[in-house]
């Protein structure tokens, strides 16, 4: 059975897109089998993957009950457009609103070791949809003021979704991402993170560099395009297995 | 009546929310009677105007037909916190869902110079909702290349808000947010946008700067914090001004 992990912020523009695309990069390097998911109505993932703009079908098609996963499956990721948000709101109506990712990825989950799912920026339907169909939770952050008020909001849904629908969930951990430790105002938040969340957050912090803008940009991985760069994704998915106890 | 400006994107973290808070500032000093709308459930507009987080009725509470607008200002703000991602979804099933907040803020219209909504970063019914209260739109994209994509995709929503709901709707314009031009990568995203959207950007960028998210932290504003940092915003309003037509 997959290890299913979302990747969530309320904040929005705190590396989720980035992270997902880098940890599916790094986990398929290391041999295992990756699937990513583009919850997110912006598609920046799916544009990350390269996905061409009219892939079809997409992850709107899959909730709306069009399409099955395995057939929306486009190099490595199912897609998202602009016609998520219609889907989103359609699915706000319907009976078992919740479920209906946990129930489309059922085979999907039986043929992968890893699903990654990127998160748009709230804690709406499409990020409880994601948060129930999954094993654990990886809540991304910058170590700025109003993005740390976002992890305890974050945290509040992580722990709703797992009370009322999904028991098996569990908090993978808090990354602290694009992080300038340069500047007071990031060290001190990173303390007040610890001290806060303890051993919840990762001991690796992913640096700030422009390489990721230009890497997207180019939808190259950190680790296709400024290899060196990608010594803090290296060692964050090392802590990422030790976590969920794989070698 | 109230010149009622939406600030949206829908990348996440382009500075919408201090773009918010920093022109209701601005304008105040300026002697304009300005009201500012957190129509974000992260609350994070409400938390920089140091809105106690008990604070009630909020905006959800008004959107929910249980309060009157005028009930909900505090201290310059209608704020919103979590409970606003509840109104959204119940909102969703309603009939006149989309125009809920242009009705709710009828009177508020005719007692204000200025009402400045902050959006969430998303093109769900709160933006929605936004765009059909507004006379304008005001885009905050960063010069990195998934909020140039975001642009595109922001445009398209307030043209169908236009075109649908809100006919009087105008474009007041793109600004470049939390702009490090010592990069190249921004510099070349700085040309496509201009070279895509021509006048509609400002020629004002609002330069990066850590004193933001200090200020932020403090609940104080960037003119209040540091002075100095305030320039791109002093010259953005006159811009802003300009293009309204107000001395
Ligand atoms: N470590 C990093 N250092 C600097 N820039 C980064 C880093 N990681 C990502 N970025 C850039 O920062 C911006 C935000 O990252 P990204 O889009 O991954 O965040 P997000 O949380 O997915 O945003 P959204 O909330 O809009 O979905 C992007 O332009 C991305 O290229
Ligand atoms: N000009 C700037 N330079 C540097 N940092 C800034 C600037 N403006 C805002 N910030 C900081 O950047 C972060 C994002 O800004 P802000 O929260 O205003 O963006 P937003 O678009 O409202 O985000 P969201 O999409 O989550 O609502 C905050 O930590 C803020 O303090
Ligand atoms: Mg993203
Ligand atoms: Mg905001």
């Amino acid at each position: 059975m997959a290890t299913t992990i979302s990747v969530l912020s309320q904040k929005g523009g705190t590396g989720k897109t980035t992270l997902v695309r880098t940890l599916a990069d790094v986990l398929g390097r290391l041999g295992l089998d990756v699937l990513a998911v583009d919850a997110d109505p912006q598609g920046n993932l799916s544009d990350y993957f390269d996905t061409p703009p009219d892939a079809s079908p997409t992850l709107a098609d899959v909730l709306m009950g069009e399409a099955r996963a395995a057939d929306a499956i486009h190099g490595g990721v199912i897609p998202a457009n602009l016609r998520l948000a219609e889907a989103e709101l359609a699915l706000a109506g319907k009976i078992g609103r919740e479920v209906t990712l946990r129930n489309a990825l059922r085979d999907a989950k039986r043929s992968y070791d890893v699903i990654l799912i990127d998160c748009p920026p709230t804690l709406g339907l499409l990020t409880v949809n994601a948060l129930v169909a999954s094993s654990h939770a990886l809540l991304s952050t910058q170590s700025q003021y109003f993005s740390l008020q976002g992890v305890e909001q974050a945290m509040e849904v992580v722990e709703l979704a797992r009370d009322s629908l999904n028991p098996d969930l569990e908090l993978l951990g808090i990354v602290l991402n694009i992080a300038n430790l340069r500047t007071k105002h990031a060290r001190q938040s990173l303390e007040a993170l610890r001290e806060r969340f303890g051993d919840a957050v990762f001991r690796t912090a992913i640096r700030q560099s422009v390489a990721y803008a230009e890497s997207a940009e180019r939808a190259q991985t950190i680790l296709e395009y400024r290899p060196a760069r990608a010594v803090d994704y290296l060692s964050l998915t090392g802590e990422i297995l030790r976590r969920l106890g794989r070698p």
